[in-house]
């Protein structure tokens, strides 16, 4: 574990009443290589370090403490700091003022779908995706499983024609809350971002939550910004976290996007969805 | 950092950034560098284009090396009256299996062999549905679970004894995604695989082909590993490549498990499905 590397560092501090970069410097390219291990984005890992950097050399090492404690306990502050403090809730609208809207979108295959139905409280989710093979029956399949409504239509309309009605039902219905589930697409496909944009300004979201895989890599920060500036988003869903992936993809979606991830997929089930908490992350990521 | 003109330097410290952002791994990045640094100076190499064509070229004799006869990695091919070549697709959830599948059966049955497709993912919700739509594009039979039947060993029973009583050409059996750190998954793989043992003395299928997202991470390493070591896998297949994520994964896992990549996949229709290119990987990889 990186803590167990960083035994060096604490035995060179030792004794010692400064930190200095002479004496972590070993440590922070330790911390370095960990990091991208992780698969935190090397951009966002350079920013880190030298965050860290800052705030460690010349702080004086608190009597009583470790100074390799100190030093770990900078770094893990200074993770925690760019997840934000606490677990951010869903969007609500207020009663009254018509159904909540939530925006799912990423890329092929990252869980938007299985998180549509994870979501899913008093709502009606709507099926966008006109080109995956069986998508909406998939959608109707889970939605089943906890009795929870789905708007469908045809294909041949269109995601944003669909997504237009779905909200329309959603509000003679009187449901509280719209689930939009779309396609996954490449952000190099002008076409596709295209159309997300056109069906978030037709539906007006509280919630554009971009999904994204746990198991990303450095392209984890590529497809954060280019969904943010292309379509805007107010918080992210990381998926796939019952595995043995570190997940530094969620540094890189928050420091890029500046939103928080808002909820964790731990599972297949549709039960397996909670909400994200920036310590526990930071202690996976950190290993 | 070793001794070397400054020019040398700058353009290591240039393509570190490039390797390590196209996900091949700080180990990895630190031995391809190190080779690199010494063969630049032994060939005086200082310019940045001869170094970077120095990098490529040590690259693509990786993959050659390591990865497959001449880096042609043909899918392997049972001979006449053995009974069907049988192909088992694995992998994590939502790489792209069952949409690789649609893909391989077209270009099976353009070569004019007949296809049976096994759709042994009997958990998730449309999976046999998606695939009996990908059966429907090909032109390959599909076996579907019975009315529930939940074993995913007992549907590739009948598919075995199907494709063997109709003398097909190619069995291709669809699997649930599954983490490698999920030991009843794994247990169950074991099955399936076991049982394609059975049509055929013993012997295993003529390819496990482990898919892969080429967004993935480090992740992708362990992932290898875990399956090769544990069913056996004759070769990767890295999907959306037409995406912006490079794959760096790659490097490693055919330099460390001399894994051979077989295919690509470059989008969701029909005929994107190519063989794996070294040169136009590395080019790729490397810009
Ligand atoms: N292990 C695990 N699997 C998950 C999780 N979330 C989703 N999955 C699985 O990941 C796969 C892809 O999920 P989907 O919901 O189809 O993904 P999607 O983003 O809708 O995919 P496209 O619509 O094709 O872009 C499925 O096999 C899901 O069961 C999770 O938290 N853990
Ligand atoms: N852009 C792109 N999308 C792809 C490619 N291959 C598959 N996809 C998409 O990725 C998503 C997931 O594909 P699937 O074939 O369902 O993946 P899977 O591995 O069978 O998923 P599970 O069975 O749920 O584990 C679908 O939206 C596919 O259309 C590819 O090469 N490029
Ligand atoms: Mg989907
Ligand atoms: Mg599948």
């Amino acid at each position: 574990s990186l803590a167990e590397k960083m035994d060096q560092t604490v035995r060179k501090l030792r004794g010692t009443d400064k930190i200095t970069e002479a004496n972590i410097g070993g440590a922070l390219k330790e911390v370095r290589r960990s990091m991208l291990d992780a698969d935190v984005n090397l951009r966002v890992v350079d920013q880190l370090i030298a965050d860290v950097r800052e705030r460690a050399v010349g702080s004086q090492v608190v009597a009583g403490v470790e100074p390799g404690q100190q030093f770990i306990k900078i770094i893990y502050e200074e993770l925690t700091r760019v997840m934000g403090k606490d677990a951010a809730p869903l969007a609500r609208r207020a009663a009254g003022s018509g159904p909540t809207v939530v925006l799912l979108a990423g890329l092929q295959g990252a869980g938007k779908t299985t998180a549509a139905a994870k979501l899913a409280l008093y709502v009606l989710l709507v099926a966008c995706d006109v080109y995956r093979p069986a998508a909406v029956e998939q959608l109707q399949t889970l939605a089943g499983m906890i009795d929870v409504d789905v708007f469908t239509a045809d294909l041949e309309l269109g995601a944003v024609e669909i997504a237009r009605r779905g909200l329309t039902a959603a509000e003679e219905g009187k449901y509280d809350t719209v689930i939009i589930d779309t396609a996954g697409r490449q952000v190099i496909n002008d076409k596709l971002m295209r159309e997300l944009r056109d069906v978030k300004a037709a539906t007006r979201p509280d919630d554009t939550l971009l999904v994204v895989d746990a198991m990303t890599g450095q392209e984890a920060a590529n497809l954060t910004r280019a969904f943010n500036d292309s379509v805007g988003i107010t918080g992210a869903i990381l998926t796939k976290l019952d595995g043995d992936t570190r997940g530094g993809a969620a540094l890189s979606v928050q420091s890029v996007s500046g939103k928080p991830i808002k909820f964790v997929g731990t599972g297949e089930k549709v039960e397996k969805l909670e909400p994200f908490f920036p310590e526990r992350m930071a202690s996976r990521i950190l290993g | 950092l070793g001794g070397g003109s400054k020019d040398l330097n700058a353009t290591l410290a240039q393509l570190e950034e490039v390797l390590i952002t196209s996900d091949l791994g700080v180990d990895t990045v630190d031995s391809v560098l190190a080779d690199l640094r010494a063969d630049a100076k032994a060939a005086r190499l200082t310019s940045r284009e001869d170094i970077t064509t120095c990098l490529k070229d040590s690259l693509v004799r990786i993959l050659l090396r390591r990865g497959g006869q001449d880096g042609v990695a043909d899918l392997a091919v049972r001979a006449k009256g053995e009974g069907p070549t049988v192909v088992v697709v694995i992998g994590a959830n939502g790489m792209g299996k069952t949409t690789t599948i649609g893909k391989l059966a077209t270009r099976y049955r353009r070569e004019g062999k007949t296809v049976l497709l096994a759709a042994c993912d009997t958990f998730r919700a449309a999976a046999v549905a998606q695939l009996q739509t990908w059966g429907e594009r090909a032109d390959a039979a599909v076996v579907v679970p019975k009315t529930g039947q939940k074993s995913a060993a007992g549907v590739c029973y009948d598919a075995m004894a199907q494709g063997v009583r109709d003398d097909v050409d190619v069995v291709i059996v669809d699997t649930s995604g599954r983490l490698h750190t999920n030991i009843n998954l794994m247990g169950e793989l074991k099955k399936i695989v076991g049982v394609v043992g059975k049509f055929r003395d013993g012997s295993g299928p003529d390819e496990v082909l482990l898919v892969v997202d080429a967004s993935i991470g480090r992740n992708a390493v362990t992932q290898a590993r875990t399956w090769s070591d544990e069913v056996g896998v004759s070769g990767l297949v890295v999907t959306k490549l037409d995406g912006t994520a490079r794959a760096g994964f790659v490097v490693s896992v055919v330099d460390e498990l001399g894994l051979p990549v077989k295919l690509i996949g470059v989008g969701e229709s029909v005929d994107d499905l190519r063989d794996f290119d070294p040169v136009l990987f590395v080019e790729g990889l490397v810009g």
